[in-house]
């Protein structure tokens, strides 16, 4: 562990109590992606199998827990208690344009060609680019809440935290991932057009919006 | 190389 990436840790935690925040506040998941949000649940199963065999830290498990259990919760909240909130006509990216070539690519480049790697190799590529449908619909909607971009920033900011936490155990314990680190660095890049319009408008009091 | 890649971050 280092500062990196517990603060990335710490980041994607936020974003998630951001998220369920916004819900319960407004009483409504309006301007969120049921399939990005859907799309995590399938990344966090997907990748935590390891759940069952292996054990890394007190640390690791209760995050593992939580990030598939929040990622549930948030489904519920959108799937049943503000249904009526979401618009299913806005949100219409297809999924299995991202996860068809994701388990493709999974079963080419992996470290060992067993279900449970393959899994986790899928789920590292599906999760660096599980954001589409969610960035897709606020493209077409042109605008966000203010309180969605915060949880978009602090999802961004999760991966990108990773980086230097790359970096850093490479120089301290010689340790290369280049699925997680190839991933990671586009998963980091597909935030950057939104993290230029959040920095320089969202964070200097402006409304999210997106030129027409 | 045998047996499961050990993934410790999250």
């Amino acid at each position: 562990m280092n500062i990196f990436r517990l603060l990335g840790d710490l980041a994607h935690l936020a974003s998630i109590f951001i998220l369920v925040h916004k819900m319960h506040t407004t009483r409504s998941c309006r301007g969120i992606s049921f399939k990005t949000q859907a799309l995590y649940v399938v990344v966090f199963v997907t990748r935590y199998i390891d759940l069952f065999y292996s054990w890394i830290s007190l640390y690791n498990f209760v995050m593992k827990i939580f990030f598939i259990s929040s990622s549930c919760y948030i489904l519920y909240l959108m799937k049943y208690r503000f249904r009526p909130t979401h618009d299913p006509t806005l949100d219409t990216f297809k999924v299995e344009y991202l996860a068809g070539p994701c388990f493709a690519l999974a079963l080419i480049f992996n470290y060992h060609f067993d279900f449970t790697e393959i899994m986790w190799t899928f789920s590292i590529y599906l999760e660096a680019v599980a954001i589409f449908p969610q960035l897709f619909m606020m493209q077409r909607t042109g605008e966000a809440e203010t309180i969605t971009t915060h949880y978009l920033a602090a999802l961004g900011i999760y991966r990108a935290l990773y980086i230097p936490n790359w970096i850093y155990r490479y120089y301290t314990e010689g340790t290369v991932d280049p699925i997680a680190i190839v991933a990671g660095i586009v998963q980091t890049g597909l935030y950057l057009d939104f993290f230029y319009v959040y920095f320089t408008k969202v964070l200097q009091g402006q409304k999210f919006e997106l030129p027409a | 190389e045998q047996g499961n890649v050990v993934h410790d971050e999250l």
